[in-house]
C-alpha cells in the first residue's frame, strides 16, 4: 500500500546538518497493522510524514499503490493524499475552531468521499467520545483530543492511515481499547495501518514491528509479543 | 507545598455541564514526588492547571505555600507563577520563534530569578538534549520538543513543578532517564514534583501516587512498585 525506496532526509547542512531519515527502504502491505519504535529522535515521525507526502525527501522514491509521489504536483499530490490517505498527528493538528463532529468529518469533504454512516458510529463509540462530539478541542482533554485524531483517520476508510503515537496520551484502558479497534479494522476491512508507538505493549496488537535507530531500519520482529 | 480545599470546577452549564473537579481535597508536601493517575477525561490536567493558578475554581480553595491564590490579584498571581511555579504542560506550550535555550531559560527571565549554571547543564545533559539546543520547536521530533519542556522547568529550581504527562511521547529509555532525573531532583534540592502520568512504570518512580476517577480522588497507592 505504501514504500519507501532508498528514502533519504536531511535537515540543514554543514555540521549542524541531521540525517533524519539514512537510506529506508521498507513496504508496507495492504491489510497489515505494523508498527514503528525507536527511540525519541530517531526518524519515525520523519518517515511518516514522507510517506505520506506531507513532507519531500532529500533523495530517494516514495509509492502510494503504484503511485510514485514525486510524479505528482503540488495540487495532484494534495488530493491523493485526501482520498486515499489518513494520518494521526503526535501534536493532533485539530482545527480549533471546529467541533469534534466536524473534525472528523473534514478529511472526507475536503476529499470529497462518502463516509459510511454506521462505520463512522462504531468509530467514535470504540474511541469513548460519544458525550463529548459537539465540543472543541480547547473544550477537551488532551486524550480526548488525541481520540478525536484517531476517530477522524478512521471514519473514512483511507487506503491507508499513519498514526503517529496515537496512544501517547491516553490510560492504558482507553488506549487498548482503540488499538483492538484498529485491529478490527484491519481485519474487517483490509484497512492498512502504520503506527508508530514507544509502548511496547502497543506494538504487540500489530502484525509486525519495525525498529528505527538514528534513521535507519535496525530490526524487524513479526508477530511480536509483548 | 501546594493544597486543594474542597476543589470544585464546572465547565459549561445545564445538561451540557461536565464537573471536571468534584469536591477534590488534596496536600502536596513539599520534597516528596507525587503521581497522579487516572482515565482520559477524568480531571487530572484541570487539577494540576488549578493548583498552579492557570485556571479558576467555580469553588473551593488552592493555596501555594501559606499564600491562598484568591487574595492575589492577576499581576500579583502572574508574579508568583514566575518565580515560584514550574509546569510542564501536556501540549508543551514551547515559544515556537525561541531556540530550546532560549525557551529553557524563559521562566527565570520572566520571574527575575538567576538560573545555577552547573545545574543547568546537568538538566541539558539528562533530557539527552545537548546538541539540539540552538535550534527551534519545529525543528525538532516530538520528544525532543517535550523533553525541552522539561528542562524548562527543572531549570529554574521552582518551589514546586507540575508536570502533565511529561514522558508520553518519550522511548522507554530517555523517559526512565528523565524519571531518575526527576528524582534526583527531589533527593537533592529537596524538589517538589506533581506528575500525572499513564504509565504505571512511570508511576513507581514518585514516593506516593494518587488514582482520580471523574473528578475525584479515588485512591492512594504510597511507595508504589510497578
Ligand atoms: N473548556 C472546557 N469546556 C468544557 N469541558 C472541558 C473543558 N476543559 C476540559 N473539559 C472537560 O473536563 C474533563 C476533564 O478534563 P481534563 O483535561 O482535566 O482531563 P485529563 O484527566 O487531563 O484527561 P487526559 O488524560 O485525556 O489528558 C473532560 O471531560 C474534558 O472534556
Ligand atoms: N525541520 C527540522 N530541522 C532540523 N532538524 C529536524 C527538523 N525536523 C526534525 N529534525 C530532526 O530530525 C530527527 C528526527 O526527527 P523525528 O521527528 O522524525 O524523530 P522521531 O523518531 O519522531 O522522535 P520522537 O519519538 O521524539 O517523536 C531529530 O533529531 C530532529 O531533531
Ligand atoms: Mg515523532
Ligand atoms: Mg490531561
Amino acid at each position: 500500500a505504501a514504500r519507501a525506496i532508498n528514502a533519504t532526509k536531511i535537515y540543514g547542512s554543514g555540521d549542524t546538518q541531521v540525517k533524519a531519515l539514512d537510506n529506508v527502504s521498507v513496504d508496507f502491505e495492504r491489510g497489515k497493522f505494523t508498527a514503528v519504535m525507536g527511540p525519541s529522535g530517531s526518524g519515525k515521525s520523519t518517515l511518516m510524514h514522507a510517506l505520506a507526502g506531507l513532507d519531500q525527501l532529500t533523495s530517494g522514491q516514495i509509492m502510494i499503490g503504484d503511485t510514485d509521489l514525486s510524479d505528482l504536483n503540488e495540487k495532484q499530490l494534495t488530493l491523493l493524499r485526501r482520498k486515499q490517505v489518513g494520518f494521526i498527528f503526535q501534536a493532533f493538528n485539530l482545527l480549533p475552531t471546529l467541533t469534534a463532529n466536524e473534525n472528523v468529518d473534514l478529511p472526507a469533504k475536503l476529499g470529497k468521499t462518502d463516509i459510511d454512516e454506521q462505520w463512522r458510529q462504531r468509530v467514535i463509540t470504540a474511541v469513548g467520545l460519544a458525550d463529548r462530539m459537539t465540543h472543541k478541542p480547547g473544550e477537551l482533554s488532551g486524550g480526548q483530543q488525541q481520540r478525536v485524531a484517531v476517530a477522524r483517520a478512521l471514519a473514512s476508510q483511507p487506503d491507508i492511515i499513519f498514526a503517529d503515537e496515537p496512544t501517547g496520551n491516553l490510560d492504558s484502558v482507553t488506549g487498548s481499547e482503540i488499538l483492538e479497534f484498529m485491529q478490527t479494522a484491519v481485519k474487517e476491512l483490509n484497512q492498512t495501518i502504520v503506527m508508530v508507538t514507544h509502548d511496547a505493549v502497543g506494538a504487540s496488537y500489530a502484525d509486525e514491528v519495525l525498529f528505527l535507530a538514528d534513521g535507519r531500519i535496525v530490526d524487524k520482529i513479526v508477530n511480536p509479543t509483548a
